[in-house]
């Protein structure tokens, strides 16, 4: 599983 | 950014519905509560993400302030409206399952990881004491449910967003959306009580 950037959802 | 919305939104009808009946009744504490504890220990980022979006930034900062000046009318202002006696649920477990599972699947073994799970899971279930309330009262205020429905529809319409991510931009963040799949999961039955009740103009009544 690739894991996203973090910071972009609330 | 709808779903943020809806989020926002959600707020601003909980404050605007205190405002305008004098009185929290009908609203846990208890809920309100996790939910700061939610914003706090996800948000603390803010010191070091703040720059990366400013979108997100002032979105961070208003939930935790409006969160914290919600408490603090419940506390102060409106306390006589508040009835601890319906507010019973023991919120203790959600805190309790929500650090186990921090402890047990972070991404990471670092503070804001632990705290940032902790978080995501504690927020998928800070609805729980509401709910619980509005079941042992059987009914609700009209404008009690508009703010559930703002407040439970916008980690639903975080999934279109998720499912965008993972087919078109190849990633995923399976702790979130887990965890949002539950929450959205927990608001079922309400939804479709908002659905077939209020949204017809009906009172919101439990069968």
């Amino acid at each position: 599983v690739v894991q996203g950037p973090r910071h972009d959802e609330l | 950014v709808v779903a943020d919305l809806s989020h926002l939104l959600s707020i601003f009808i909980l404050l605007h519905k205190m405002y305008l009946t004098k009185s929290c009744a009908g609203i846990s504490f208890k809920s309100q509560a996790l939910y700061l504890l939610v914003y706090v220990t996800r948000y603390l980022d803010l010191f070091w993400t703040f720059n990366k979006s400013h979108y997100n930034s002032v979105l961070k900062i208003v939930f935790i302030s409006a969160s914290a000046y919600t408490l603090y009318l419940m506390k102060n202002e409106y306390r006589p409206t508040h009835d601890p006696n319906i507010d019973t649920f023991k919120s203790r477990y959600l805190l309790a399952g929500a650090a186990v599972l921090a402890i047990i699947f972070p991404y990471k073994y670092t503070p804001a990881e632990l705290l940032w799970t902790f978080s995501i899971w504690l927020e998928s279930v800070a609805i729980l004491p509401q709910l619980f309330m509005v079941q042992r009262t059987g009914e609700a205020e009209t404008i009690t449910t508009h703010y559930l429905f703002a407040l439970g529809i916008y980690r639903a319409l975080y999934i279109p967003n998720w499912l965008w991510r993972y087919f078109v931009k190849g990633y995923t963040d399976p702790i979130a959306v887990l965890a949002g799949l539950v929450q959205t999961a927990l608001y079922c039955d309400f939804f479709y009580i908002y659905w077939t009740k209020v949204m017809k103009g009906k009172k919101f009544e439990l069968p």
